[in-house]
């Protein structure tokens, strides 16, 4: 049997939200460990992951490793039926069909429980090269989702250029260009509103707008998202879920063919 | 011309 209890369910709620608009369907491997969720997206450019650890449930049962295909719109309309203060709880029999959430509100006055069917999902699955990046930014996550915001609307690529003093954002289109530069936070006393940047060497690297904006979906889930980056290799964003797990999102640069 | 690849030709399938 399967069973994951989460008394902080508005996480489970904003991990859909930060899913259902880049992946339609996707399989949740469970073992011992916790629930490991890998897919690209449906057109195959960009790669989510999602890992949240055992330990950060309230209660965590898997006897046997399961692997379970859902429709990840389906998954979001039920979480939506959750209430944000709700503890919710997935629970699947061993080589079940379906998965059974169960939302509980605090006061324990109104229980709902919600079954879906499972879909037989073969994905591919692939393998993450551990990479030494060569830029490293921590930034608070709302701002970097207000930018990719604002200079989606010059073009539909963006520049993400990063030195030791800071970094830079910019795009260029009809309208015209435009360019956000954020220095690096000298006295960092609210970690939370930094941007930190570790660098071994600059990187300036291209990418396409549309996917960043779908990755600032997850910007409910932490305060601060990290974007890591090396030349010719797929960047990295990555939001940690705290004391659970966390989302990473990649996304390959354009380049000069 | 700039180009988009797909996230499959850095990270091979396991």
């Amino acid at each position: 049997m399967f069973e994951a209890r989460l008394l902080r369910g508005s996480i489970l709620k904003k991990v859909l939200e930060a899913i259902k608009d880049l992946l339609t369907q996707a399989t949740f491997d469970c073992d011992d460990s916790g629930i490991q969720l890998q897919a690209m997206d449906n057109s195959h450019v960009s790669l989510v992951s999602l890992q949240l650890r055992a330990d950060g449930f309230d209660k965590y049962r898997c006897d046997r490793n399961i692997s379970m295909g859902m429709n990840l719109n389906s998954v979001a309309k039920i979480l939506k039926c959750a209430g944000d203060k709700d503890t919710v709880t997935m629970k699947a029999q061993d080589n079940a069909d379906t998965v059974t959430f169960v939302f509980e509100s605090p006061n324990q006055e109104k229980v709902s429980d919600y079954e879906m069917k499972l879909m037989n999902l073969d994905l591919e699955h692939l393998g993450i090269p551990e990479t030494e990046y060569s830029c490293t930014i921590r930034m608070p996550s709302a701002e970097f989702a207000r930018i990719c915001r604002d200079l989606s609307q010059f073009g539909d690529s963006m520049v993400i250029a990063c030195t030791k003093e800071g970094v830079k954002f910019s795009a260029t289109g009809e309208i015209g260009s435009a360019n956000i530069k954020l220095a690096q936070t000298a006295s960092v006393d609210k970690e939370e509103e930094a941007v930190i940047i570790e660098m071994d060497e600059p990187v300036t690297l291209t990418f396409a707008c549309q996917y960043l904006n779908y990755f600032t979906k997850a910007t409910s889930l932490s305060p601060q998202v990290q974007l890591s980056m090396s030349a010719d290799v797929p960047l990295v964003v990555e939001y940690r879920i705290q004391d659970i797990g966390h989302i990473r999102y990649y996304l390959a640069p354009k380049i000069e063919d | 011309k700039i180009v988009q690849f797909p996230i499959k030709v850095y990270f091979a399938m396991t």
